[in-house]
């Protein structure tokens, strides 16, 4: 782990007393190689590492009687700072029923957290309503329905509804007509170069009110991340992040990239196949989590 | 990159930067990088893209891209593809049995992701499209179950192929990995191992998580290859090259696409072409 990777460099270190500029080089050099294993985006680990340096070479570091220790503190609250910024809170404000909308690349887990979400919601008082828009994948919406009957949750499909549009318009009927007051939107997943995809996802949110837009971002995702993001921030402005897998063991630096660079809060975890492992995003444990 | 003679330390910099942005991971990133300085030291030549087309084809020499290369005439050939959720391994399955069916194969899909909602739904639609049989067990049924009666159906059907899907799982999951090791094991039972192909399905915009993925299902599935998913993604897919180097697992197949078409046998020089130039 991180610990002992700078403890064994620390104790070489701490026999020479005082600490040089160049023993500081040699643990950034370490820092880095860590935040890149953990797939931070390469500029975003080089930004980390300069800034972590500017504060590093001051007296608090250098005449530290621990300067190792002090190091990895600095990159840590460096780190927690890009991602604790924003309030986690769930906006469902705006027209009534309140929408929310899952998008993102295929397999990241947009149909399982839009039934995890429905759990979520409904334990919370809310009465939430699941549909699909995916015509694409064999066997969508089927899916969302048997996560929707498994949870006990209320499911809507049109079979003769033409466009996601249309689906989204009968799906608000139905819940107005039910006293339904969210419904969660599963779509298709598409790549973040899938051009024709990424248009059709943004004529729906100029048609339809959608109070959060989620990325839902696989904590697997490599360097692609940040082109990821940037792509769908031009097309779908998304309002928050939706971090799934993090009960593998991807240590996720993919968010910390994605975040340091559109400063999109990050909403909720998904950390389990089953509707109830979806959890509150906690930054101080993905901090320690990107640091190994 | 360069083109004077002198280059300082922000040109290893671009370098390392493509590397690294290619998901190769930075310990490999740093080797190559150290090994082109010396290259440049000691032969000083000017073109660095055909130094790194060189070194990155050299990673992947020896790895053979074909499948069922050994495997022993008139009897039952089979694929079995794991790897972790979403990546791509029944999408894959579709796409193999069309393009085996289309060499020829009388092909099976046997769905063993006996858990996942509407997996083996999913799994049908495929077969219908690729016009082969299908065979699935119950709801939540023991997957080394269902796959010896698929197997033994196919056999018994006269097919030439039975292709297996399984269900996506986190190695960090002990039952998991057990469940899947007894898949492999049963399979080994009824079928030679000249005729067996376990394949890791790896997803191209996954970082290095994708090598500790190798890294665990290597011993357990006993893998014989990888096909690597959502290439069209313009994600590079640089993993392979590291986890080529330490378990000499070859590429067999990049997804490209959604459609049951989309699927392309691994181009060694193709695929070194898209990261170098
Ligand atoms: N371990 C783990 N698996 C998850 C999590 N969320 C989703 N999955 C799994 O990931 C796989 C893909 O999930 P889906 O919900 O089908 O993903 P999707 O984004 O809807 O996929 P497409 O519609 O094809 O784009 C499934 O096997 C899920 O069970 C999670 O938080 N942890
Ligand atoms: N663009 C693109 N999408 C792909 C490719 N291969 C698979 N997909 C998509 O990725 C998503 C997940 O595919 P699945 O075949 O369900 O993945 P899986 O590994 O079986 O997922 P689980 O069984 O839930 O673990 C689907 O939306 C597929 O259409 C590919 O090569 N390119
Ligand atoms: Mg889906
Ligand atoms: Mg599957």
């Amino acid at each position: 782990a991180l610990t002992d990777k700078f403890n064994a460099i620390f104790k070489k270190l701490r026999s020479k007393g005082k600490l040089s500029e160049e023993d500081v080089d040699a643990i950034l050099k370490e820092l880095r190689m860590v935040l890149l294993e953990s797939d931070v985006h390469y500029r975003v680990a080089k930004d980390l590492t300069s800034r972590v340096r500017e504060r590093a070479v001051g007296k608090e570091v250098m005449e530290s009687v621990t300067p190792g220790e002090m190091v990895i503190k600095i990159l840590w609250e460096e780190i927690r700072q890009i991602l604790g910024g924003e309030a986690r809170e769930l906006n469902l404000s705006g027209s009534f029923p309140a929408s929310v909308m899952m998008v993102g690349l295929q397999g990241s887990g947009k149909t399982t957290t839009c039934g995890k979400l429905g759990v979520y919601l409904k334990e919370r008082g809310f009465f939430p309503l699941l549909v699909s828009t995916d015509t694409r994948r064999p066997a969508a919406k089927e899916q969302l329905r048997i996560l929707a009957q498994t949870a006990k949750l209320e499911f809507f499909d049109d079979p003769q509804a033409s466009t996601p549009q249309e689906m989204i318009k009968k799906a608000r009927d139905y819940a107005r007509e039910k006293s339904l007051d969210v419904i969660l939107v599963d779509t298709a997943g598409r790549l973040h170069v899938e051009e024709e995809l990424l248009e059709e996802l943004k004529e729906l949110i100029e048609e339809e009110e959608f109070s959060e837009r989620f990325l839902v971002l696989d904590a697997t995702t490599g360097q692609e991340a940040v082109k990821v993001a940037q792509s769908f921030e031009s097309w779908v402005h998304p309002t928050g992040l939706i971090l799934t897998k993090v009960d593998t063991d991807a240590r996720g630096g993919a968010v910390l990239s994605i975040v340091a660079q559109t400063g999109w809060p990050v909403k909720l975890v998904g950390v389990g196949e089953k509707l109830n492992q979806i959890e509150v995003f906690h930054p101080d444990r993905m901090a320690s989590r990107i640091m190994g | 990159l360069w083109s004077k003679k002198e280059t300082g330390e922000k040109d290893w910099e671009e370098l390392e930067e493509l590397l690294i942005q290619a998901d190769m991971g930075p310990a490999l990133s740093l080797e190559i990088v150290e090994e082109f300085r010396e290259f440049k030291k000691s032969r000083g030549g000017d073109d660095w893209q055909e130094w790194l087309y060189q070194k990155l084809f050299s990673l992947l020499e020896g790895n053979d891209p074909s499948l069922f290369a050994s495997a022993k005439e008139g009897e039952l050939k089979a694929i079995i593809l794991s790897g972790v959720n979403g990546v791509g391994k029944t999408t894959a399955a579709g796409k193999l049995a069309y393009l085996f069916r289309n060499k020829g194969e009388k092909v099976s899909l046997i769905a063993a992701d006996t858990f996942r909602a509407a997996a083996m739904e999913q799994l049908e639609v495929w077969a219908q499209r690729a016009k082969c049989r299908y065979f699935r067990g119950t709801e939540g049924a023991d997957p080394g179950a269902v796959v010896f009666d698929g197997i033994s159906s196919a056999r018994h059907q006269g097919d030439t192929l039975v292709i297996i899907d399984t269900a996506g799982r986190s190695h960090v999951n002990k039952n998991l990995l057990a469940e899947l090791e007894k898949v492999v094991r049963v399979t080994k039972k009824l079928i030679l191992p000249s005729n067996l192909e376990s394949i890791l399905v790896i997803d191209a915009l996954a970082g290095q998580n994708a090598f500790l993925q190798a890294q665990s299902l290597f011993p357990v599935a006993d893998l014989s290859g990888i096909i690597l998913t959502k290439w069209d993604s313009q994600a590079k897919g640089g993993i392979v090259f590291r986890i080529g180097k330490e378990f000499h697992l070859p590429v067999k197949y990049l997804g490209v696409g959604e459609g049951i078409e989309d699927l392309v046998p691994f181009d060694a020089e193709e695929f070194v072409k898209t990261i170098v130039y």
